[in-house]
């Protein structure tokens, strides 16, 4: 079965988008199958892999709302082994729509979970969630397997982190007893600044092995790849945003080895 | 009355409440008084203007909630003018909580009609919003005579745009005719990037006059300030930062006098 990582944080902008598809182009050049789930309602990741509006056929928000299978949703990209389930905009009110439903927050795990059966599962599976500790990342956090948390090297970037992690804690408790932290990866990191090298070290202090060897630097090719509907790697295969995603690729597998 | 302005825009990270912190004082240092309402679960407008977790006794939540008195929320900062309403933790599960009251959307804007016939109004009020389009923003584009919208210059950001119009306009239409844009302020603003470039000719050519004159340069001060849990304005007044929020202060007041 696949290796199913949410890639969450309620802060905004700190890279979840980013990661979720410059990881996926990386893992996928190293020969791992991937598929990216898009749960923002903005549908950054969607867009980011070319996949606007107007090309959505089937969505995430079919498939939590209307049982659609997730089978249905999933669309190709210019990119061999790397699928999407586009997101809708429809998801904005996914919440409100989904709080009187019973199983509101296995939803997606059991869309997964039917997924498998019927279909040659892909390597991995990162699902990537909106800016908040809603029903949308609730039920990722329920599906996965993993956490991957990209933390922005910014002063307000620790100060959700103790949230986040006591939610994963209570979905850990009551829902999914397999999440676990598979760890975390300093974003926009610029070692000229003071608040960079702060951030890093309060950050390798209280979680020590938790954060992820591989940090990210700020590089403009990596803003850039979105307007070029395209992972960096594809964009522009020489840049630091490449070489970073392609250590943190390294750095995961060899984790998932021997975890 | 005061002039009510919500600081939204469902897109995480473009500088919300950054524009918040220091949009209010750059209005304080020209003779204003300002009351910030801190809508984020995040609460980092309270951090950035020193209210710790510890410090904050009746929060934003309390108000929504519970029907506590603005008043009651209500703290002092640092800076003569410059009060806050933080915000809690509790407010994540605000839009599960608030789903089945009547008034939902109207809690935050009765709460400030009491309060402003209580207490001596501030001239302004600025909310600052999470980034997302849930029922804390809602109540905040219900509460609010106007909306400013911080855009950073990256490809994603004008993405979200069109949704959030549409919501203003549907907010205008059900439950806030006098609602209204104030403007659109560019953030990150880094006139050496082609994507910079890019995002401000768009914004320009889409949205004409909307889109304030004075942008925001990506500026390290900003991003250290909230670590001296101080607007940027009295952690380096001499910064480009400074600078930037002082021309879009002014530039607010100019408006408001000839709407
Ligand atoms: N390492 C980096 N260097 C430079 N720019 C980056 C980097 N990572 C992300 N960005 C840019 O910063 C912005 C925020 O990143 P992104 O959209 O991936 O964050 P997010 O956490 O998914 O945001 P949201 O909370 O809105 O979902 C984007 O415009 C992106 O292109
Ligand atoms: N003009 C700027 N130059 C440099 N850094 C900035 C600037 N504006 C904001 N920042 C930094 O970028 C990060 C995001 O800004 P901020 O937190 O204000 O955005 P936000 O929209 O309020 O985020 P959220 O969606 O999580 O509420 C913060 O770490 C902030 O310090
Ligand atoms: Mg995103
Ligand atoms: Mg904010």
């Amino acid at each position: 079965t696949p290796d199913i990582l949410a890639i969450a944080n309620q802060k905004g902008g700190v890279g979840k988008t980013t990661t979720a598809i410059n990881l996926a182009a990386a893992l996928v050049e190293a020969g791992r199958s991937v598929l990216i789930i898009d749960l923002d309602p903005q549908g950054n990741a969607s867009t980011g892999l070319g996949i606007t509006q107007e090309l959505r056929q089937k969505t995430t928000y079919d498939v939590l709302i209307d049982g659609s299978p997730l089978a249905a949703a999933i669309q190709t990209t210019g990119i061999e082994g790397l699928t999407v389930a586009p997101a809708s905009r429809d998801l904005t009110s996914a919440d409100i729509e989904l709080i009187t439903r019973d199983r509101r927050l296995t939803l997606l795990k059991s869309a997964i979970a039917t997924f498998v059966t019927t279909a040659p599962p892909s390597d991995y599976v990162l699902i990537d969630c909106p800016p908040s500790l809603n029903l949308l990342t609730l039920n990722a956090l329920v599906a996965a397997r993993g956490l991957l948390v990209p933390l922005q090297c910014e002063f307000f970037a620790l100060e959700g982190l103790s949230q986040l992690l006591m939610t994963v804690r209570e979905v850990r408790r009551t829902a999914n007893s397999g999440l676990r932290l598979t760890g975390v990866v300093l974003t926009m990191h610029d070692s000229r600044t003071r608040l960079t090298q702060q951030v890093e070290q309060d950050a390798r202090t209280t979680l020590g092995d938790l954060v992820f060897q591989t940090v990210i630097p700020r590089n403009v090719r990596l803003s850039e790849a979105p307007s070029y509907a395209m992972p960096v790697l594809q964009h522009d295969s020489a840049s630091k945003g490449s070489a970073a995603y392609r250590a943190l690729a390294q750095e995961l597998m060899a984790a998932d080895r021997d975890p």
